[in-house]
């Protein structure tokens, strides 16, 4: 058989390939397990819907993979080194997060041991520290417009409080100092107790 | 500008609008997109009461006053490139649905898909004037992503060469489609269309619901508004039973299936021909994925730079939540996440674009891949970002529970998506059917091209993992 891929959860076409596999494992699984529906004299139909488990499980992974793949793609595209150094990471995050929330897949596939996964929770901290000076330049640069984010809490200038305040005061049920329930309801409910 | 955030921007160790240009696709997609957002944006005709404040019919009449002016403006500029609509119409309507979005979305781009000749001919015009105003009537009362389920029926009456479009039960009732309830005065309607006695399964009908000078129901037509939902304040989903409306033959959308005026009925070349238009939506809803994904970690990353809170270290001042571990576990691999989505998008609209081009000149081949990953990736990238914005409201603690946040906007508006268009589980197992499919291909030998091919990989491919 072809010499086996050696995993280096440092390098991204290395997790792009542990991905894929993940992937054709859990196809070749779901598809394994209509086989053996069939076999105990199922119909396809009935087959199919009992292996419905694993072949969603397949496309998620299918789908997780794509995901992975064209993100590491991308990254050949980008020219500027310091841009690509950031973004880079945020691949590297994006791959070993994913992988530590399906660590079981991997797992149970031989394609990760344990001690390589309590290594990818050491290097995801370390990214995460890595990340946390450009977390807010990162976000800066989806230019959403204040109007089009439409959000107090993350407003462009940071001015959060004053502009909640004023957000609040102008909400209907302050146009009037006194809500007029009060005069309606709370007040006559005194003169009766 | 708050001190702690604009200290974050000068520890950026990159140039932030080259970032920019990347995702937008280029330095000049950048300044178009922009000079787009600040002709809607310093427009006073779209200036708009905040709709936080505003009662449901309110906001309805808000978005409708907003989509007509859009309209007018789009023609007035001569804005006509698609991205660039969208980029205007969103920036209008701040990123929530609108009540002409299936007038535009789905209606107009079906006729130019499905209609023939002598139908443009009379439907495209009146619709691209708003004279005539369409919805697209699909899902129904106890019917959605399973289609074939649909029970409204179209039967054809050679006396007269009409179809009698009826709702036969109640679970038959239109349901769900936006625009139908008060805005839309035309629906196209699909229906199992029956002729000398046979069933031929769902085609597609222009079925007038409203006079278009008064805008009253038309006799036999019961149509409404469904009432609120968990978000779309602004939509008018409704409601639509046919009580045996008579339409003229002419009006079933026949550029490819056919039924002639003694009622013999011609099949379609092919039954993909319907892919087209879902693959198109579902790839775009991979972009809205992005979309909304971005604008959750923009607002949760500067609120958490903003806000202090608690004690790292004894003794010292508050530190901004983003230094807690915790705080950066939560959110920056949905950051991650939301740039992954974005290249996915990407991705996504240059290959669509490339096989619509081969699909108008007949070669079906790379559709069903392209259709099975539309809808694999609509439901992995609407799963994702549906539960992430929810971790980003969280993140914002009591605040993120505030209207003034965006962020449970940002959730009702946008967890649709996961539900819609093929509701996700159903589309994870298309997904699995092209999968399964090209798996069994490649254990009988063959080889597979596209992005499946490494199930020819699978059996001799081994992993040595690597020792710590």
């Amino acid at each position: 058989s072809a010499r086996p891929t050696v995993v280096d959860i440092n390098d991204l076409a290395s997790l792009v390939e542990i991905y894929k596999l993940r992937a054709a494992i859990l196809v070749g699984m779901a598809a394994k397990s209509i086989q053996q529906e069939l076999q105990h004299r199922k119909n396809q139909a009935d087959a199919w819907n009992n292996s419905a488990i694993d072949l969603v499980k397949a496309s998620d992974a299918h789908c997780h993979y794509v995901v992975v793949k064209l993100f590491t793609d991308k990254l050949g595209e980008i020219g500027d080194t310091a841009v690509h150094s950031v973004v880079s990471s945020l691949a590297l995050l994006y791959a070993l997060h994913g992988i530590t929330v399906n660590s079981g897949d991997f797992l149970q596939a031989g394609l990760l041991s344990v001690p390589q996964v309590l290594q990818i929770s050491v290097r995801i901290k370390e990214l995460l520290s890595q990340l946390r000076p450009n977390a807010v330049a990162l976000v800066d640069s989806f230019d959403i417009h204040n109007k089009k984010l439409n959000s107090v809490l993350g407003r462009y200038d940071g001015n959060v409080y004053e502009n909640m305040f004023e957000w609040a005061r102008r909400s209907p049920l302050n146009a009037t100092e006194v809500h007029e329930s009060f005069y309606k309801y709370l007040k006559p409910l005194r003169s009766k107790l | 500008m708050n001190a702690d955030i604009l200290k974050e921007r000068q520890n950026a160790t990159f140039d932030v609008e080259k970032l920019t240009n990347i995702l937008d696709g280029g330095p000049e997609l950048t300044k178009r997109r922009r000079e787009i957002e600040s002709m809607v944006l310093n427009d006073p005709d779209f200036m708009e009461e905040d709709p936080n404040f505003l009662s449901r019919s309110e906001r309805y009449d808000q978005a409708v006053r907003k989509s007509a002016q859009m309209i007018l403006k789009l023609r007035e500029y001569g804005i006509a490139d698609p991205e660039e609509i969208y980029c205007y119409k969103s920036t209008v309507h701040l990123g929530k649905p609108e009540p002409l979005d299936l007038h535009l979305g789905m209606f107009l781009p079906t006729l130019l898909n499905q209609a023939n000749q002598e139908q443009m001919d009379r439907f495209f015009m009146p619709s691209w004037n708003l004279e005539i105003i369409g919805t697209y009537a699909q899902t129904e009362m106890g019917h959605g992503t399973h289609l074939r389920g649909l029970e409204t029926t179209a039967t054809y009456d050679p006396a007269t060469q009409e179809f009698v479009l009826n709702s036969p039960t109640v679970s038959s009732i239109k349901w769900w489609p936006g625009g139908l309830g008060k805005t839309s005065n035309h629906a196209i309607v699909l229906a199992q269309l029956y002729t000398q006695g046979n069933c031929h399964g769902l085609h597609a009908f222009i079925v007038p619901i409203r006079d278009m000078n008064t805008h009253v129901p038309l006799p036999g037509i019961v149509v409404g508004d469904i009432g609120p939902k968990f978000g779309f304040d602004e939509i008018d989903n409704g409601y639509l039973k046919m009580e045996n409306v008579r339409i003229p033959r002419e009006n079933m959308l026949m550029k490819y299936a056919k039924v002639e005026p003694d009622g013999t009925y011609k099949k379609p070349p092919s039954a993909k021909l319907t892919y087209g238009t879902m693959v198109f939506i579902r790839s775009m809803i991979v972009g809205e994925s992005a979309r909304a994904l971005s604008k959750a970690s923009t607002i949760a990353i500067r609120y958490s730079a903003v806000r202090h809170q608690s004690e790292i270290r004894p003794g010292e001042p508050e530190p901004q939540i983003l230094d807690f571990q915790t705080q950066q576990y939560k959110l920056f691999p949905l950051l991650a996440t939301a740039y992954a989505f974005i290249f996915v998008g990407q991705y996504m609209k240059d290959t669509y674009s490339r096989i619509s081009g081969d699909i108008n000149q007949g070669d079906f081949s790379e559709l069903p891949e392209l259709h099975a990953l539309s809808a694999g990736l609509k439901a992995f990238t609407t799963w994702t970002a549906n539960a992430a914005i929810e971790v980003c409201r969280m993140s914002c603690g009591g605040h993120g529970y505030s209207r003034s946040s965006g962020l449970p906007d940002l959730y009702v508006n946008f967890t649709p998506t996961c539900t819609y268009e093929g509701e996700n589980t159903v589309m994870m197992l298309q997904t699995a059917r092209y999968l399964v499919k090209s798996y069994q291909q490649a254990k009988a030998g063959q080889q597979l091209s596209g992005i499946v091919s490494y199930l020819n990989e699978t059996d001799h491919r081994r992993v040595q993992p690597q020792p710590v």
